[in-house]
């Protein structure tokens, strides 16, 4: 699964995500990237999110719009609700993978529950950053 | 107004760095990195942002080591199906596809679908016609086709067929 989240000079922010499945999975099985709020959700007043992972789960939890949610209604940082997300819903119920995100001030956050997340990222005016594993 | 800022992902799980060679690494960085600079280029010329994770993901999906687009999996009946979805933050507009085969990039289908039909999600032959209408290029099998990929899709079944316990949570990513 590959997928990429912005936010532009004028404040708006955009998702997309895509992807091939899972590996010899049955066929017509469809996961959580094209399912708005669960693999991609993007609302100007919040966050915009693409995710990867075990796409069941991540649509059980709508991983997405459960951020944009946190952030809305308990008044949590893009930070705290996607951490809270992807390592205290996601993860301890099978919920392998994770996700990028921007919030409406350009903040990013990309957290991840397992080994690694293939993952880069840029805000204007700073070098761009590139990594595999946890660094 | 602050600046543009862009993240992008190409995938996650279990990455053994025991299997990762110096090689391999650079080469996941340098498509990671060609990617990022294809959304950034479009938000340093001060375009949207939807503009901008598309041109990021639709050079992701051109670049076989990721899965999606020419480096997507096989199926269980060896065929590849792609999923594909895009949301607008202005007004919550979204545009997806599912379980297509065809178009180079799934994500410019997606977003066809939400800019130039009433509805979110299209799949089977009508989500293909409106890819023709909207002149997006399409790929064959060949195309398509990656042997790292299809290795993947007979190492997976012959583990099934053995009975092999796969608990690798990795397998189960999209």
């Amino acid at each position: 699964t590959v997928g990429a989240v912005a936010r532009d000079r004028d404040g708006n922010l955009a998702a997309a995500t895509s992807t091939g499945g899972m590996t010899a999975k049955m066929p017509g099985r469809i996961g959580d990237t094209p399912i708005p709020g669960a693999g991609t959700f993007a609302d100007n007043a919040t966050c915009a999110v693409s995710a990867t992972g075990h796409g069941e789960v991540f649509i059980r939890y709508t991983a997405g719009a459960e951020i944009a949610a946190r952030m809305r209604h308990l008044g949590e940082t893009l930070e705290q609700a996607a951490r809270h997300v992807v390592m205290e819903d996601l993860a301890p119920n099978d919920g392998s993978g994770g996700l990028v995100a921007v919030d409406s001030e350009g903040n990013i956050t990309l957290p991840f529950n397992c080994e690694g997340m293939y993952r880069s990222s840029v805000r204007e005016g700073s070098d761009p950053e590139t990594a595999i594993y946890a660094e | 107004m602050s600046g543009y800022s862009l993240a992008i992902h190409g995938g996650a799980g279990t990455i053994l760095k025991s299997k990762m060679t110096p090689e391999k690494e650079a080469a996941y960085r340098e498509g990671l990195s060609t990617a990022l600079e294809a959304g950034e280029a479009v938000l340093r010329k001060g375009g949207s942002a939807m503009d901008a994770v598309e041109a990021a993901v639709c050079a992701l999906e051109d670049e076989p080591l990721f899965n999606s687009g020419r480096g997507a999996v096989y199926t269980s009946a060896g065929a590849q199906e792609m999923d594909a979805c895009v949301m607008d933050g202005r007004d919550r507009s979204a545009g997806a596809v599912a379980g297509i085969f065809g178009p180079k990039n799934p994500i410019r289908l997606a977003r066809a679908v939400m800019e130039r039909t009433p509805h979110v999600l299209l799949i089977g032959p009508r989500a293909l016609e409106l890819a023709q209408e909207a002149g997006l290029e399409f790929g064959d099998r060949d195309y398509f086709f990656d042997q790292k990929r299809w290795d993947a899709l007979q190492k997976t079944m012959q583990m099934r067929e053995s009975g092999e316990e796969d608990d690798d949570p990795a397998r189960r990513h999209g």
